[in-house]
């Protein structure tokens, strides 16, 4: 199950850091 | 408390400190116990959550336990979104995400900041049309209110007594402003932000040097810079 947890707190992250957004730009 | 009686009592209309100390302790078992837990409890008790949160939110004067409770609640929901199952759930039916866009309130800073930061997830998990239904979600619950769509967003970005709500704020801008694929959408969205009082804001947030804002901001530009060379 460790796979399918933590999904929130990773986007959370990714917002966080900006990598979200650029990734979305690639 | 196994799942089942979390469903139970939450069915049984409690309410006010009784309420409290059950979704406190709902969201310790949200975080803590694995996922099938929180699948059996998804199945029937997503439902009563939202509408434990539609009456919180029905009710024409709060009282300082209702806030408690409310925010409580979006704590909640935040925990059972932690895993695939509860964010399909909660993705795939519409009620939770205009009762999330009700709760958003710039008078609640701590509650509104969660709640903000969950749409931005929402927002990039890649769902198929979940731009259009998080807008029409927003839309609706502001028109209730008789107010412009992106108006509480830009009023929790002008409270600068709460830096972490600017921070999620201004994520939650990009992570709208950036979704659509056309262009023309982009900037329709992103004018609409400027339009709403997020122009007059910018030089009073970058000013703030805040590494967390700056990331923010620095996305904003860079995004309307690349929209603009494209146009």
């Amino acid at each position: 199950e460790g796979d399918e947890t933590g999904v929130m707190d990773n986007l959370l992250e990714a917002l966080q850091s900006g990598a979200a957004f650029r990734d979305r730009r690639k | 408390l196994s799942s089942q009686e979390y469903v139970h009592e939450l069915r049984s209309g409690i309410s006010d400190e009784k309420l409290l100390n059950c979704l406190e302790s709902l969201r310790v078992s949200l975080t803590s116990n694995p996922v099938s837990w929180v699948n059996n409890f998804g199945h029937e008790g997503l439902g009563l959550l939202l509408d434990v949160l539609e009456k919180l939110l029905d009710k024409k004067q709060q009282e300082n336990i209702d806030k408690k409770n409310q925010y409580k609640l979006i704590q909640c929901l935040k925990a059972f979104m932690n895993n695939k199952f509860g964010l399909q759930r909660i993705l795939g039916d519409e009620r939770s995400l205009l009762l999330l866009a009700r709760a958003v309130d710039p008078k609640q800073p701590n509650m509104m900041t969660e709640i903000v930061k969950i749409l931005s997830a929402i927002c990039i998990v890649g769902e198929e049309n979940i731009l259009d239904k998080l807008l029409g979600a927003i839309t609706t619950a502001a028109e209730r209110n008789n107010r412009e769509r992106f108006s509480p967003i830009v009023e929790g970005l002008e409270n600068h007594e709460a830096l972490q709500l600017q921070v999620a704020c201004m994520q939650f801008i990009n992570a709208l402003v950036t979704s659509p694929y056309e262009l023309d959408f982009r900037i329709h969205l992103r004018n609409e932000f400027l339009r709403s009082g997020l122009k007059t804001m910018l030089p009073d947030l970058k000013e703030k040097e805040n590494d967390e804002l700056d990331i923010q901001l620095k996305v904003f530009d860079e995004n309307k810079e690349d929209d603009l060379t494209e146009l």
